[in-house]
């Protein structure tokens, strides 16, 4: 008799751990580094605040290979009823809305939080304090893995003797730091190239302190939220949309429910159905929401979306983020115009560094440093379209380029939903319009790097004679 | 202020579908097929019954992209009050027990149906009955998405005629049958490939009906559900054990809970720790759980996991199955004894065919049809370790294969869990164990091609004087 059963998300991403990059110790431990790096820097650049994080790695007993991972930020922290469940239940979020984070599955911390409590049976403990408050809230959890809930084991809260804000996290699991060390330390480094804004302190197992100081005042802007625009609607999104509104008309709720549509567009799309503009949303028969979305699909005069939601660098932040971790001889960077993709506004930013302390290329393809939502992707590269474009799509000696040879291309892509291959959020999937972003963006930093090696062969054959 | 919020999985895998492999109308086509396939083949020959599969796949709307897609089986059935949960529930299965089976998420037709109903409004239809019984059952289900809830639209049954049993499955999506069809079509034939028993008609769109006939009447043996082996130990697992057990003591939990371990590897285990044998499990402090756990993974004793659990091919029915398709020349196949990775058992099989009508390989390797658990992988070929392993640990030349030649590897792993990169099970990692015993097995058939390609060299020599 076959055993039908339900499992909990907590079940799920707790049996298939492997699918969230949780493979191995050695892997679980650069993961559970960078869910913690990634929610940090989250709470701080998005929110206007120059970072300031500290990653302390130690041993956590001396025979088994236990390690301590603390993460502390200056963050926006986290309002005290919210942490048991921002911690303790798999797909709770506050990034589901559309605006570019680094976060997006409401997965991360949970599944390092389960992977601890499976390997060493310890919890997780958060401290934290949002700006303004007179408290600071102290949290030990675990997650009952059945229910998908938190279950508090300890709490307090003090009061502070100075302005402090921001988030502690500290995790005990099973780890492999001889192993998982230089991709760990690699990490951290290419999160400094791309927040040159940021002080990043990294304490190893080993006692080494890795300091990387700000060199840079300047923030991104921070992304804002958004209304979804009409290119992504689909019947659930507007299912979704009718079941939340406010508004009586089907009019009023298209013009309030969605970026781009004002009163001439709204009324030109009703015009394509037999909808009355009038009619109560939440009375929509199930043809006449087909209907509506296949006008809003076919009208083609919507204002693009907005990039409001995206927060790209900016070529200022990434060239004062490489020059201060290569010292190149030529650096230089572009951010593309806002495009899109299935109703999602994205941006390319392309970064290239060249000469002085920038690492050897390999004989086929520069250095690629691959970004997405300004998180460092080490994983995966071949499957990657940012890797596809750099040895597919661009020919390096056209641009003067002999590989091997000193050159590093910084490959940025910003948008409110990037198609990441799996929920790990090592590799970028070939998407067509993101495709042909890269490439653009790609050449034109080339066809820089191109006038600068020209310029200085012609400089040197002329000191030769 | 952050926008707080927890979300139900059918929410989750809606909102990043394209990770379950619905990036787009052509791949969701694809997928939804083949997830019915899959559900299709394990309600058969996993249970001893030669499969008759039905797809027909068919236009649903004369302008709209839209198809009907309904997949047909004689196999088990479901009963009637399980049908709502397992295509309206997501994370619902009877597969996530210790036994080799296609499907092990528990998410396939309810990613299909949801994307049905967010594309097409259209919801699923059921029409199923077990052996025995005398009604058939009829269901029509929509997806209430933020409850992970069936909603029964329609229900009925009515008594058998002839003995019948097996399951209908019918959706409507939105698809590209234009871009889907090469790669539905290799779907298939690779599946027709390894499964020579079954017989399995394709209806599609165009008016064609492929037809792969049953060649071979031997199924392979169906898999058992197995305990838990120790190895694959760890303080959830534990916990799970402890809190359904029935026994009283330790002692008596640890032999009839764990395959491999007897009265007296039990004895040794807890002589490793301070633990009373005779302990009610239930009052086990964590202290003497995590001693537990590490006296189970330091024994190095015990009997290796029972394949029992597995369900090879064997080299009958892969020659069947590789005769039948490419009448080559040549074709050998083997099943390499059981390993093991992670404490879960698993089995490399290899075909190899030659000559006759193989289709011609790339110049830098043979064709490859991968398969895990009898399913045909068909996308990220590049990131998969039998494509490493064909690619780089493997010299055709050292076997006289001067490539390009009609030579085609089939591999196929079969474990009780595969180590799937993403939920959409397209690639394999590169897990050291099974890397080791795909090379393994490679590197036997093509002795094997190796040794008759040298005889049919001499005999052509002998001819030539
Ligand atoms: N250091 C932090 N400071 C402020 N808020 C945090 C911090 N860490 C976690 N959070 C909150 O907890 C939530 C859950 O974090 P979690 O990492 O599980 O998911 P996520 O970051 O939203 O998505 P992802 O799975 O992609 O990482 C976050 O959305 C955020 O609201
Ligand atoms: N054709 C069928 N015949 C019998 N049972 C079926 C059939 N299709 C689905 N089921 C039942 O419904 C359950 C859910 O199917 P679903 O495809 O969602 O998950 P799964 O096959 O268990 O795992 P996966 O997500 O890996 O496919 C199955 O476990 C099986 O018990
Ligand atoms: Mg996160
Ligand atoms: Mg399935």
């Amino acid at each position: 008799d076959e055993k039908y059963r339900a499992i909990s998300p907590a079940e799920f991403f707790l049996k298939y751990k492997e699918i969230a990059g949780f493979a191995n110790p050695a892997r679980a431990m650069y993961q559970s580094i960078r869910e913690l790096v990634e929610n940090a820097l989250d709470a701080t650049d998005s929110h206007g605040i120059l970072p300031n994080i500290k990653i302390i790695i130690r041993r956590a007993d001396p025979v088994q290979n236990f390690y301590r991972i603390t993460v502390e930020d200056n963050g926006i922290g986290i309002p005290p009823h919210i942490v048991p469940e921002a911690f303790g239940r798999v797909l709770f979020s506050s990034k589901y809305i559309l605006r570019q984070t680094r976060g997006m599955f409401g997965l991360g911390v949970k599944v390092a939080v389960l992977y601890g409590q499976m390997t060493t049976g310890r919890p997780v403990e958060i401290i934290t304090s949002k700006p303004g408050l007179k408290l600071i809230y102290y949290f030990k959890l675990r997650i009952d893995v059945r229910r998908n809930e938190p279950v508090i084991l300890e709490r307090g809260s003090w009061r502070k003797n100075r302005e402090w804000h921001g988030t502690i996290v500290s995790l005990t699991i099973e780890g492999d730091w001889s192993r998982a060390k230089s991709k760990v330390k690699e990490y951290i480094m290419r999160t400094a190239v791309a927040t040159p804004y940021a002080n990043i302190v990294l304490m190893t197992p080993d006692n080494e302190i890795i300091y990387y100081e700000r060199v840079i005042n300047k923030l991104p802007r921070p992304p804002k939220e958004v209304k979804p625009h009409p290119y992504g609607i689909d019947l659930e999104v507007l299912k979704g949309i009718i079941s939340s509104t406010r508004y009586k008309t089907v009019y009023d709720m298209l013009i309030h429910s969605f970026q781009g549509i004002g009163e001439v567009t709204a009324k030109k799309i009703l015009e394509k159905t037999s909808i009355d503009p009038s009619k109560d949303p939440k009375k929509l028969t199930e043809q006449e929401k087909l209907q509506l979305i296949n006008a809003m699909r076919e009208y083609d005069k919507y204002r693009p979306p907005k990039p409001d939601a995206l927060s790209p660098l900016t070529p200022e932040i990434i060239i004062a983020g490489l020059k201060r971790m290569y010292q190149p001889e030529f650096v230089e960077a572009i951010s593309r115009k806002p495009s899109t993709y299935r109703g999602h506004p994205f941006i390319i930013e392309v970064g290239l560094a060249y000469g002085g302390k920038t690492p050897m290329s390999g004989s086929d393809k520069p250095v690629i440093l691959r970004y997405a939502n300004k998180i460092p992707l080490l994983y995966d590269e071949g499957s990657d379209v940012i890797t596809m474009v750099v040895k597919e799509d661009i020919r390096w000696s056209n641009y003067l380029v002999e590989l091997p040879a000193p050159i590093l291309v910084f490959v940025h892509i910003c948008s409110t939903k990037v198609p990441f291959k799996g929920v790990g959020k090592e590799s970028i999937a070939d998407v067509p319009e993101i495709r042909r972003e890269i490439k653009l963006g790609i050449s034109e930093v080339a066809r820089r790097l191109r006038n600068y090696l020209s310029k200085k062969r012609r400089e040197e054959e002329l000191r030769k004679k």
